[in-house]
């Protein structure tokens, strides 16, 4: 910091005696909204290159995995260049003719666990200043009990206007709000603010050039992890909460106050060659805790496999202290060697619990579910994926859960998905690290306790149109149901929202009404965040879920339900696995193309997709820069920046 | 709280009032037959000048349903359902069913509460709101009959004890000690009480002002029109 000082002094005394940074961020920002659990977020970064000749600027920002990008902007001279969001193909192709040309730009496909990278790279002429804007919206999904907004921060420069702003908004009342970063020591505690009242909260995080350093007189930045918000609303056992904003309405419906309905889960537990050491171990553990956690009215089984499969017992036994006592020692047995036969022991997870329903072993209101743990393909027994898929689904016949864990990144996660998602479940990749265990357990608990059964939300009859999926088969604690639509009657006075559900020993139906009278204030309250955010999240929401149907349909309806989500995503300038952004740089930098931005696929490997070409020039990231250009440095100007 | 009672024939009615503290708690049906039971808790005005008598209100009410290990708890804030060791819980916000085999409750947002039992059982429970700043008025609820077919001849308590039809008379109707009230003879029960002719609120059809019933008030308490004493009828717990 004192450095930065000096350069300043140095510069009005017009006698530098030091080189001074030639690419600086001087401001960096991430300004967010959030209303109604859907978020907007703008990364502003503006660069000035203080070098006497042109240097190259890097843009590098994560985001998460769950979020869409929705616009992206450079300004350069006072030109703004946009991006614009083109189908795919089309995208690839005006992407591959620039490659042609020799012009390669920067085509950046690069997936962690929760994050996915946004790169871009311009260079800017001496003395000129560059703002990147890269704006993302995403609907923040309840686990656990908590919602959570992850802004990762990375700047390796100190940066003199560095601002973290979130403004939130809940009509339902905000239960808490808690602010933790990876990188807050107990000096930068204090400067995160914090005000929260009632419905509205805001956030600020503005360090000084001195609180960013890592360590006293150094240049080093000590913002380097992640920024976590995590809150919940106000929730009661009532209709939830409807957002109606310029004819589109979001319902939210995550009812508290049940009492669980008992499930019954079978553990179908992949003990393959490729499971052993540290998978293995990581999966004892993890089910040695959940066997702790298992309620006395849930009933269990285990499945272990490798190329064949074994029983611990012919049935689904209760969780009783004694049966699970025994199931510990079974699960501290479980050795791996083998290959893989995933087929055989899920018909056998799926007879077990029709034996247990038809003989009456597990109570009449429960959830039934298959719990597949697997770390690799398919290559004993039936191996033909497509076979597998339609044997388990035709043995699970609608009547339960699949929920597949992927473990490590050997196994096909697409037949994992579409098995799963076929089966009323879903799938979850485990990473291979050291918390695997705790990955495990995490999935676990979010579906160890349910609340509801058969859940239906139905709205006024006629006066609503393009609704999302309004049908569940379970509602489970710590989540939350959201269902969109538009509204398609202009004259309609009052909407009305049923919910139709079984708990564990009732049948509840619950209503929402709401006058379109009083929309309007409410409307009022919600465009203090930003006015069209219903509309922006019914898209969003839709073309989530259009994804996810593509995965388990026919190549008719595949098609139709494509075009239907690429149609909406170029609508609403939604960069999704079916479109792209392209940004077009200016002319004078077209040695460098046009660049790329697009959605990476859960599946593909990390860093497989990753096809980043920078020339040898200094490189901006999120706030920082490595010079390697020498060159003299000579300042004739004051910046007040 | 004011009690109201359907006299029928002739379709007139009778009402009384029970004085007691806040906390204590009525016991207002109770059938041994079927189990089921209802008792309210009372609770008075937020503060009370000195020598004033306390109004007192309902401010709680348990419902205990056994043959269907059943309880309901209903506050002014929430209704809780017990179901064995399992509880639902309602906001008064919720426009809400809920449906068990024979048993059901409706809950109408911030209005009232009905419990059905088959189709010959339907109570309904009125929330009163009171303006949350109000310095002396708090929130309250209130108690319906609507259907009592289902109870046996043997249901006790402050309500249930008149869900088998009873006879009284009324005559000698003559000028009463308040000027513009009649006062006239009962004979009920084997008793001959001097009732007044009033009026008392049924909030059903209008929860804010109510509408006027007219009835012949029982004094004391109700009592001889009552079986006992109302204190009687005073339990130690919601269930």
């Amino acid at each position: 910091i004192a450095d930065l000082k000096h350069q300043k002094k140095r510069s009005v005394d017009g006698h530098p005696t030091k080189q001074v940074k030639e690419l600086e961020i001087y401001s960096f920002k991430v300004d967010c909204k959030i209303t109604s659990r859907f978020a907007r977020n703008v990364v502003t970064s503006r660069v000035v290159n203080r070098a006497n000749e042109s240097k190259e600027a890097l843009f590098d920002v994560q985001l998460p995995k769950t979020a869409f990008i929705a616009n992206f902007s450079m300004i350069i001279d006072g030109v703004v260049y946009v991006g614009v969001v083109k189908e795919k193909e089309v995208a690839k192709q005006q992407y591959q003719q620039a490659v042609a040309r020799g012009q390669t730009a920067g085509l950046v496909k690069v997936t962690g666990r929760k994050m996915e990278k946004f790169k871009v790279s311009v260079n800017i002429a001496a003395a000129k200043k560059v703002t990147f804007e890269l704006v993302y919206e995403e609907l923040l999904k309840r686990k656990l009990g908590k919602y959570e907004m992850v802004i990762r921060v990375k700047p390796e420069q100190l940066v003199q206007h560095f601002q973290i702003d979130v403004h939130l908004f809940e009509p339902q009342g905000i239960a808490f709000l808690d602010v933790n970063a990876t990188f807050l020591t107990n000096d930068l505690m204090p400067i995160v603010k914090k005000t929260l009242t009632g419905k509205k909260a805001h956030i600020s995080f503005t360090p000084t050039l001195d609180q960013q350093s890592a360590c006293t007189s150094c240049q080093n930045t000590g913002l380097d992890g992640d920024f976590i918000m995590t809150y919940d609303v106000d929730r009661d056992l009532s209709a939830g909460n409807i957002a109606i904003v310029n004819g589109y309405f979001v319902h939210h419906f995550g009812p508290a106050n049940l009492p669980r309905v008992p499930k019954n889960v079978v553990f179908v537990i992949d003990q393959s060659g490729s499971m052993m050491f540290t998978k293995m171990f990581q999966t004892k553990e993890a089910l040695h805790k959940i066997l702790d956690d298992l309620n006395t009215e849930d009933n269990f089984a285990f499945i272990s496999f490798s190329s064949s499969f074994r029983k611990w017992k012919n049935s689904l036994i209760r969780a009783t202290t004694a049966n699970v006592v025994e199931a510990h020692k079974y699960v501290s047995e479980l050795h791996a060697g083998g290959g893989t036969n995933i087929n055989d022991p899920l018909l056998e997870a799926a007879k077990l619990l029709d034996d247990a329903h038809n003989l009456g072993q597990v109570p009449e209101r429960s959830v039934s579910m298959i719990i597949l743990l697997t770390d690799g393909d398919p290559n004993s027994g039936e191996s033909n994926p497509t076979k597998i898929q339609s044997n388990v689904k035709y043995a699970i016949n609608n009547k339960y859960n699949l929920y597949c864990l992927g473990f490590g990144y050997d196994v096909k996660y697409s037949f994992l998905e579409k098995m799963s998602i076929e089966n009323s479940g879903i799938a979850r990749r485990i990473y291979e690290d050291s918390d695997a265990a705790l990955q495990l357990q995490g999935f676990y608990n979010e579906v160890a306790n349910p609340l509801l059964l058969n859940v239906e939300l139905q709205y006024s009859q006629n006066a609503v149109s393009d609704v999302t999926r309004s049908t569940f088969k379970q509602y489970y604690d710590g989540s939350e149901i959201v269902v969109a639509g538009r509204i398609a009657d202009n004259d309609l006075d009052m909407f009305v929202a049923d919910i139709r559900a079984q708990d564990a020993n009732s049948n509840i139906t619950m209503t929402y009404e709401v006058s379109m009278s009083e929309v309007d204030n409410i409307t009022q309250q919600q465009q203090y965040i930003f006015g069209d955010f219903t509309e922006r999240m019914w898209a969003y929401l839709t073309i989530q879920q259009l994804l996810q149907q593509r995965i388990s349909v026919g190549s008719e309806e595949k098609k139709l339900l494509t075009d239907r989500a690429r149609e909406l995503a170029l609508k609403y300038n939604f960069v999704t696995p079916l479109t792209s952004m392209i940004v077009t740089k200016p002319e004078e930098q077209m040695d460098q193309g046009e660049f790329l931005a697009e959605k990476p696929v859960e599946g593909d490997r990390p860093h497989q997709a990753q096809k980043y070409h920078s020339p040898s020039h200094s490189r901006i990231s999120a706030g920082s820069y490595h010079s390697t250009s020498a060159g003299s440095y000579h300042s004739t100007s004051v910046d007040s920046d | 709280p004011h009690f109201l009672i359907a006299m029928r024939p002739p379709n007139d009615a009778v009402c009384f009032n029970i004085d007691e503290k806040p906390g204590v708690i009525l016991n207002l049906v109770t059938d041994p037959v079927t189990g089921f039971v209802v008792n309210g808790e009372l609770i008075g005005d937020k503060k009370t000048e000195n020598n004033k008598k306390v109004n007192t209100y309902f401010g709680k009410f348990g419902l205990v349903y056994n043959k269907m290990e059943l309880r309901m708890e209903i506050t002014t804030q929430e209704i809780k359902l017990f179901h064995g060791a399992d509880i639902t819980r309602f906001p008064w916000s919720a426009t809400a069913t809920s449906t068990h085999a024979g048993f059901a409750i409706t809950i109408n947002k911030e209005r009232n509460l009905i419990v059905t039992m088959g189709v010959d059982v339907t109570f309904v429970i009125l929330l009163h709101r009171v303006w949350k700043n109000h310095p002396l008025h708090q929130d309250f609820l209130g108690f319906y009959t609507l259907d009592n077919h289902r109870f046996s001849s043997q249901t006790l308590g402050l309500l249930g004890q008149f869900y088998h039809p009873i006879d009284a008379e009324v005559f000698n109707i003559r000028p009463g000690f308040d000027q513009g009230k009649v006062d006239a003879t009962m004979f009920v029960k084997g008793h001959k009480l001097t009732v007044t002719r009033g009026n008392q609120k049924d909030y059903r059809l209008d929860p804010k002002h109510g509408t006027d019933v007219p009835c012949w008030f029982v004094h004391n308490s109700g009592k001889g029109f009552i079986d006992g004493n109302h204190t009687d009828y005073i339990v130690s717990t919601l269930f």
